[in-house]
């Protein structure tokens, strides 16, 4: 057989190398490309909402910069004007519509919070907020869990729903934790 | 050098106004009105008195910038709060330079707004050529990849004046990304795949500009790209940083392989050229696109007859002279002598050497010519097959000047050549067309025909290894592989080479129980 | 066998590697509402 790194010995040896190294993964044998954030099988074209090489998921949608007529672009004449982001002045469909839009920041963050202030509490299994019916009490409640009718709300359909539901507390998760500075409207800062 | 007494002052007064003037409600739609008079104040400071003084002008307002950034970014302070700092500035520089270049000259001479967009690319290229130089690792990308993509957002708004020099702006875009590319600036390497890989630069370089005049641009910068990771790829060192700029370029050719295929097609000769041959993923990911109106068969359809799929009559388009890459001349004036009329007899002796450049290792073999070789005597084979009314087959591409050559090179290049050059030959197994069916049949043929294990192990070698990496695989890839494994003339399982190892045993099952 | 430039390439890029472009970086700025980046626990949705 041929012995040196281009037969079969050699594709071999790189294998078994590559399975101790984790330097070599990359190259054999390979990177499941399925696991890059793009949807390949997507009918729409990824360039378009293409974030960067390094992002594992596409742009938000309020990330993409389009041109609009100048007219439209009125932050410059209002920004003095418009009140401070304060989340406990919100509805709840704003703070859902804020969570929901804006997975990996910080906005997302505040968002649970304020939910978990109004009684919302987020199921870390279901991937739900969920919260009592009010005037509801649970039929049966241990230390451990709870069974009665909760409102889940349902993102994909954008509303409250109903449901009878076997609540374990470990499922739920804390309170949020917001990171210790909280940015909004930076002031531009002159030359 | 030699900047005029008092313009660095100048310099500094007139951006600061603009600055301010930019980021006041009074500046106009677009900040046309805020231009008009900044305009003025730039005559009245003789600013725009001789192209000499523009020139400084726009050297001085990049430094500025850019020191600007860096006592930003020095600061500590959250990211957010920096970019605000540092974009506040840089925004406003580059609406300043869209104005100067929408404006300059009259409406109509488009030659003097892509001089001035030119000589200011050139500027800010050169500043951070010589920032990247003096500060080493210390250097920052920030400034400048703010500067070159809102500069290419603004000149490709949906204006007039703008949409009648867009390819113009485009190439001078290019032109300049190729100046920085990651071999000449390694420390701006992350941003530029950011510039390059942007959602409006590839929708304007691939998309949008018409009768692909943006292809050819977009696919040097894609070379330039695998050249500078072609050394730590072939010595599969992939530490951290080459990893993430390793997946990022993965990414953008998914991206590609997505929604221009077509593109990766025309330029996979050009890619593979400078692709090393380890990296067979990045390879596959290039081999496996095909045109989107074509409905490939089922490689792993029973008893599927390769030899009757009408694509396989058609040549794919191939952007590159390969034929023009034989050199020297001579080398090819023989070549071409042997192939008309297998003359001169010393020139099958002669190629293997023809073929070596050094005794380095790792750099013993010239593989642009063996690729470019391989695809012409291919494409020469073809041409002379349909000349006889015939199909390119086992029986047909055999006792040819043109075989003669494989066969020749096979047989008498060391393990190394060998490998690269079936590496050339499976590199044109691709979607269906006339390429991929020869070089199927002619690594078929070579394996039939070849008078030791050796070769046969290694052409086995070259594609198992293509196969075994994550997907996506290549058509011809596959057809070639299943033939091998499923035709029992070619006697695969008697080998050797396939018990040679457990993992290996296991190898052929699991790819073959696949293909089966 | 690696140049004595590409170890100069490998320096640069790792230094490079260590301030990475943000996507923010090629984003016309949002005054109200900027990105914050932050890691959020994996059971949110993240996109």
């Amino acid at each position: 057989m041929v012995t040196d790194q281009f037969g079969m010995v050699g594709l071999l040896t790189f294998i078994r190398a590559a399975e101790t190294d984790p330097n070599l993964v990359a190259l054999a044998p390979g990177i499941d490309l399925t696991t890059l954030g793009l949807n390949l099988n997507s009918p729409e074209n990824l360039y378009s909402t293409f974030q960067s090489p390094w992002a594992d998921a596409p742009c938000r949608p309020q990330d993409i910069d389009f041109h609009v007529p100048s007219e439209y672009l009125t932050n410059i004449f209002i920004r003095d004007k418009l009140a401070p982001i304060k989340l406990n002045r919100y509805g709840e469909d704003l703070l859902f519509f804020l969570f929901y839009m804006n997975g990996g920041d910080m906005l997302q963050l505040a968002a649970a919070a304020e939910l978990y202030n109004r009684d919302w509490r987020y199921h870390k299994e279901e991937r739900v907020w969920i919260t009592r019916a009010p005037g509801m009490e649970p039929a049966i409640k241990t230390n451990t869990y709870e069974r009665g009718t909760y409102y889940f709300f349902d993102a994909q359909n954008w509303r409250k729903v109903a449901k009878e539901f076997h609540l374990e507390y470990d499922k739920l998760e804390e309170r949020p934790h917001l990171p210790p500075t909280l940015h909004h409207n930076p002031s531009p800062a002159a030359m | 050098f030699d900047d005029p007494p008092g313009l660095h002052e100048k310099t500094e007064f007139l951006l600061r106004e603009w600055v301010n003037m930019y980021h006041s409600p009074a500046a106009g739609r677009d900040s046309t009105k805020a231009f008009s008079a900044f305009v003025q104040q730039m005559h009245q400071q003789g600013i725009l008195k001789t192209d000499d003084l523009i020139t400084r002008f726009f050297r001085l307002c990049t430094e500025m910038c850019v020191d600007l950034c860096y006592r930003a970014l020095s600061e500590q302070s959250s990211p957010t709060l920096i970019r605000a700092k540092c974009f506040h500035t840089l925004d406003a520089f580059v609406r300043l330079i869209a104005l100067l270049v929408k404006h300059s000259g009259d409406s109509a001479n488009t030659v003097t707004k892509i001089n001035l967009l030119n000589k200011v690319l050139g500027i800010v290229a050169g500043v951070l050529l010589q920032d990247h130089e003096v500060r080493g690792t210390d250097f920052q990308q920030l400034p400048y990849h703010r500067i070159f993509i809102m500069l290419f957002i603004e000149l490709n708004a949906p204006e007039h004046v703008l949409e009648s020099i867009n390819f113009q702006v485009l190439t001078a875009f290019c032109n300049t990304f190729h100046i920085l590319r990651p071999a000449k600036a390694p420390g701006f390497a992350f941003a530029w795949l950011e510039l390059i890989s942007h959602r409006v630069f590839i929708g304007r370089m691939l998309a949008i500009t018409p009768q692909q005049r943006g292809w050819s641009m977009y696919a040097q910068l894609l070379s330039d790209l695998f050249k500078f990771l072609a050394p730590f790829l072939r010595n599969a060192n992939l530490d951290k940083p080459t990893q993430l700029l390793y997946k990022g370029t993965l990414r953008v050719l998914l991206v590609l392989l997505h929604d221009f295929p077509e593109f990766l097609c025309d330029f996979h000769y050009a890619f593979c050229d400078v692709i090393p041959p380890n990296c067979i993923q990045m390879r596959n990911l290039i081999l496996s696109a095909f045109p989107r109106n074509m409905r490939l068969p089922d490689p792993f359809t029973p008893n599927l007859k390769v030899d009757m799929l009408p694509e396989i009559a058609m040549p794919p388009r191939i952007m590159t002279n390969f034929a023009k890459m034989i050199q020297p001349k001579g080398f090819k004036n023989d070549m071409d002598s042997y192939l008309t009329s297998r003359s001169p007899v010393t020139f099958l002796s002669e190629l293997r050497s023809s073929l070596q450049i050094s005794s380095e290792p790792g750099n013993r073999y010239n593989i642009p010519l063996i690729n470019a070789l391989v695809l012409y005597v291919g494409t020469q084979a073809i041409t002379f097959i349909h000349s006889k009314g015939l199909q390119p087959s086992m029986s047909t591409i055999a006792h040819s000047s043109h075989m003669d050559i494989f066969q020749n090179l096979a047989v008498d290049l060391d393990t190394e050549g060998r490998y690269l050059f079936l590496n050339a030959i499976a590199n044109q197994l691709r979607y269906p067309n006339s390429h991929t069916h020869y070089f199927s049949c002619t690594l078929l043929y070579l394996f039939a025909e070849a008078n030791s294990e050796a070769i046969q192990e290694q052409i086995t070698r070259v594609l198992l290894e293509r196969l075994i990496v994550n997907r996506p695989h290549p058509w011809g890839l596959l057809i070639t592989f299943i033939e091998l494994i499923k035709n029992p003339s070619f006697k695969f399982w008697n080998h050797d080479f396939v018990h040679c190892a457990p993992e290996i045993e296991k190898l052929f099952e699991s790819v073959a129980r696949s293909c089966m | 066998p690696l140049q004595k430039e590409h170890l100069y390439q490998l320096a640069m890029l790792e230094a490079g590697f260590h301030h990475l472009p943000h996507p923010s970086d090629s984003e016309r700025q949002r005054h109200y509402l900027p990105r914050n980046p932050c890691p959020t626990p994996t059971h949110y949705p993240q996109t």
